[in-house]
């Protein structure tokens, strides 16, 4: 049965969506079976796997809304092992019509039942806030994935991000874990990552990923092909990072 | 009576912060009066602006909920000629205690009626959403500053950000104006940049800065010692797009 994990931090461009498209493709190489659920509007993990928005009939604003079925919703995608249940700017509607509706928060959960166990692993890519979506995302989770920029101000977002864990884990979801947190945009030549770096470290243990992945700039590239950073340039560094990570993933999930 | 902009952008880590705390800085520099309102729970700029969250008794929490009067609640900061109406993490709580409140959308309008008119430039910093907290800012706001970071991934999420600005503008403030796009985190070493920029140029037009502020490391360090930029480093990069976005931003306002 696939593990589900949403990758999540209220803090924006901290590389949740970079994480989630990239992951999923360095462990799609490992053999691994991965659907990539993209919650965000904006649909950047959608982008991110090379799916053209126009042509889509039914996404994820559709299953939400019991309207499709996600086994008819999910694509293939050029990522080897890598499906995707796909999002449009449509999916902002859905905060809107589920306000009132009944089960509101498990309709996530709901819906990922039927195909979970098609798969080793479900990633859920979260838009930046802590809204109906965000929501969703974690109560349909077993863990939690936490990207942190090594930068200054995405330090002060983790509190409020680790009380809506703990709240969900109290009123919806009580298996609710934190898998990892993952230092994201290192970049070597300055003092400011290395000291963020060393605070998240002495705040989260051993919850942060021995991987941190640097700065590189072919990730930034990478989207505007529709590629993941394993098809667009093997050999970057970014490449090898996400490598590592898909590496660490399948050691620790093996450990459990 | 003050100019209230919002500076809106629901990608997320695109420069809102940034731009709000760095523009106020040098436009204060230039001699104006200008409010910073914080209106992000993650309250990065009541950071950038060196105020220490823990000595705060009212913040714009109190402000939006009538407990509070945004004259008692604002403070100087160590910029010349920049105050500022400062958040902490309590603003997340806002947005449920406002849902079945009357006039929601209206609060901060109302609140800040009482002090524009000691300012020349009330900038609202939003958090990377478009819910109660960055309605009430377009509500508030005469005109929007739209942040666009050069990189592919921003360039989807603007129409949804049109979309919300024409739909506040038809149901609660006709006035709405788009003041301008500002290109951020322009790299000049690599081709997306350029790509990203011409598409923006393309879309926008006219509504785009002639200031494009590259990415510039000095600007991601200063937030961690409670300064602008313009104090952190004068001489930076950084400091330099800033006041250029300054003085365009005051010759645009006497153009008018
Ligand atoms: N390690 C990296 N090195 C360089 N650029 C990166 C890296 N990771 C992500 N980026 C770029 O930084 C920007 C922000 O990353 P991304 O969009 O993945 O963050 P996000 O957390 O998903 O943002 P949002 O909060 O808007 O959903 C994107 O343009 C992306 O291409
Ligand atoms: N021109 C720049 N060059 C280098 N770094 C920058 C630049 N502008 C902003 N940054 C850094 O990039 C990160 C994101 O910027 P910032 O926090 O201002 O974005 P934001 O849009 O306010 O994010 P959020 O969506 O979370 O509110 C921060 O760490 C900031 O210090
Ligand atoms: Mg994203
Ligand atoms: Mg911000």
């Amino acid at each position: 049965m696939a593990r589900i994990v949403a990758v999540v931090n209220q803090k924006g461009g901290v590389g949740k969506t970079t994480t989630t498209v990239n992951l999923a493709a360095c462990l799609g190489e490992l053999g691994q079976r991965v659907l990539v659920v993209d919650s965000d509007p904006q649909s950047n993990a959608t982008t991110g796997l090379g799916i053209d928005k126009r042509k889509l009939r039914a996404t994820l604003y559709e299953v939400l809304l019991d309207q499709a079925a996600a086994s008819e919703t999910r694509l293939t995608t050029a990522s080897n092992g890598v499906d995707i249940l796909p999002a449009t700017v449509e999916l902002t509607g859905a905060d809107l019509e589920l306000v009132d509706a009944p089960r509101r928060e498990y309709r996530l959960r709901d819906a990922l039942r039927t195909v979970r166990d098609e798969y080793d692993l479900v990633l859920i890519d979260c838009p930046p806030s802590l809204g109906l979506l965000t929501l969703n995302a974690l109560v349909a989770a077993d863990g939690v994935l936490i990207p942190i920029q090594c930068e200054f101000y995405a330090l002060e977002g983790y509190s409020q991000l680790l009380k809506t864990v703990l709240r969900v884990r109290a009123s919806f979801n009580h298996s609710l874990a934190i898998d990892g947190v993952l230092l994201t945009m290192y970049d070597g030549r300055t003092a400011n990552s290395a000291q963020v770096a060393s605070e998240v470290r002495r705040y989260f243990a051993h919850l942060v990923f021995d991987t941190v992945i640097a700065r590189n700039v072919r990730l930034a590239e990478a989207p505007s092909h529709g590629q993941a950073i394993s098809t667009y340039d093997s050999n970057s560094k970014g490449a090898l990072n996400y490598r590592q990570l898909a590496e660490e993933v399948v050691r620790r999930a093996g450990e459990e």
